[in-house]
C-alpha cells in the first residue's frame, strides 16, 4: 500500500456538490463511489443524479424491513446500489438535476442511463482492507458519526472521544501520511473525505480524520465497494 | 469563577469534562460581531425578530461549543461554519441522513474478498 493515495488526482472525482437542507447524504454518497467506478470502468469522469434516487429509490434493507431509502429522510448507500442493480442504471445530472426536495414524482427515462452498476460488496473493518480497496476499486461509500462535523473548518479531525453511531453518508477518496498532531507530538496519517455540504464547508468541501486501528467516528464499520460497467445511452 | 460543562448528544455522554470560565464569556467570543460576519458570509436572514434572537443564543451555545470542540480535537480548526446557527438536533435532522441500523449486515451481503496489503 502506498502511503499517501487521492483519487482526486487521478480525475476519478467529481466536484463537491450540496445537498442543501435534505437529509440525502446517503444518496452522495452512493452516487459518488458510483462515479468512480464509472471512472476505472470507462476512464470517463461523469456526474451522476442524486435526484434519481431522492425521487425512485425505496429499496428497503433486507435485514430491517423500516431501513428503506426515503429521499430527505434518508437511506442506506447500500439500498442504493440495490436500486441502480435492478433499475437498470443512473441518468446524468444534467439530465435529471438535483432539486434538494422529496415527494416529487420519479422522473427515470431509462434510456438515458449513462453508468451501472455490475456489482457491490461490503469491505471488512480492516483499515489496511479499506485502503486496499479504495486504491483497487476506487472511492469507496462510508458512513460515519457527524457529531465534530457541525463545528469543522479543516485540518485533520482526531477527537480524544468520538461517537461509533453513524447518521451520515460520505465518501472515502484517499489517504495521507502527514497530517501533525501537535497534542500527540508526532504525524498523524489520515482519510480524506468528500462530503456534500458544498465547497464552503471543511477544506473545500473535504474533511480530514485520522487514521488509527480504532475505527474513529464509526468509519470503519459500513464501507461498500461498487463496480461499474460500461453504459451507453440508447 | 468557574463552569464545569459536559455535554449529552443524542445519548452519548462525553466523559471529558471541561473547566472554563464563565465571566467574560461573551467579551471573550465577542460573539455579536461573530454573528453579524456569519450572517454576512452566509447570506443568513430571519423572519422576525424573535427568531433572530432565538438563533443569536444557538449561534452563542455554538461558539462555546465550537471552542470545547478545539480543546478535545486539537489537531483540527473548528469554529464558525453555515451551520452555527443550528442545534445539535437541528443539524442532525436537516442535514444528516443515514437510516440507522447499528453494526448489523443483512445476512445475504457480498462481502469483498481479502485483498494483499503487504509486498
Amino acid at each position: 500500500l502506498p502511503t499517501e493515495f487521492d483519487w482526486r488526482e487521478q480525475g476519478a472525482v467529481t466536484p463537491v456538490k450540496n445537498q442543501g437542507m435534505c437529509g440525502s447524504c446517503w444518496s452522495f454518497s452512493a452516487i459518488g463511489a458510483l462515479e468512480g467506478a464509472h471512472f476505472l470502468a470507462t476512464k470517463e469522469l461523469v456526474s451522476l443524479s442524486e435526484q434519481q434516487l431522492v425521487d425512485c429509490d425505496h429499496e428497503c434493507d433486507p435485514a430491517q424491513a423500516n431501513s428503506c431509502d426515503s429521499g430527505c429522510s434518508g437511506g442506506l448507500m447500500n439500498n442504493a446500489f440495490e436500486y441502480a442493480l435492478k433499475a437498470g442504471g443512473l441518468m446524468k445530472e444534467e439530465d435529471y438535476p438535483y432539486t434538494g426536495r422529496d415527494h416529487t414524482a420519479c422522473k427515470f427515462d431509462k434510456s438515458k442511463i449513462v453508468a451501472s452498476v455490475s456489482n457491490f460488496s461490503v469491505v471488512s473493518s480492516d483499515e489496511d482492507q479499506i485502503a486496499a480497496n479504495l486504491v483497487q476499486h476506487g472511492p469507496l461509500a462510508i458512513a460515519i458519526n457527524a457529531m465534530w462535523m457541525q463545528t469543522y473548518i479543516g485540518g485533520v479531525s482526531c477527537p480524544y472521544v468520538c461517537s461509533k453511531s453513524q447518521d451520515h453518508g460520505v465518501l472515502l477518496v484517499g489517504f495521507g501520511s502527514s497530517g501533525y498532531a501537535p497534542i500527540r507530538l508526532k504525524e498523524k496519517p489520515y482519510w480524506i473525505i468528500k462530503n456534500s455540504w458544498g465547497a464552503m464547508w471543511g477544506e473545500h468541501g473535504y474533511y480530514k480524520i485520522c487514521r488509527g486501528p480504532h475505527n474513529m467516528c464509526g468509519m470503519d464499520t459500513m464501507v461498500s465497494t461498487v463496480a461499474a460497467v460500461h453504459t451507453s445511452p440508447k | 469563577s468557574t463552569v464545569i460543562s459536559g455535554e449529552v448528544t443524542d445519548g452519548f455522554v462525553n466523559p471529558i469534562r471541561q473547566v472554563v470560565p464563565e465571566e467574560n464569556d461573551e467579551q471573550l467570543l465577542n460573539a455579536e460581531h461573530h454573528f453579524t460576519l456569519f450572517k454576512s458570509k452566509y447570506e443568513k436572514t430571519y423572519a422576525t425578530q424573535v427568531e433572530h434572537d432565538h438563533r443569536f443564543r444557538v449561534f452563542k451555545a455554538n461558539l462555546r461549543r465550537a471552542r470545547r470542540n478545539q480543546l478535545l480535537d486539537p489537531s483540527a480548526v473548528h469554529g464558525v461554519t453555515q451551520f452555527s446557527d443550528l442545534t445539535p438536533k437541528e443539524f442532525r435532522r436537516k442535514f444528516l441522513g443515514l437510516k440507522r441500523r447499528g453494526f448489523r449486515l443483512p445476512t445475504d451481503t457480498q462481502t469483498a474478498p481479502i485483498l494483499p496489503t503487504s509486498d
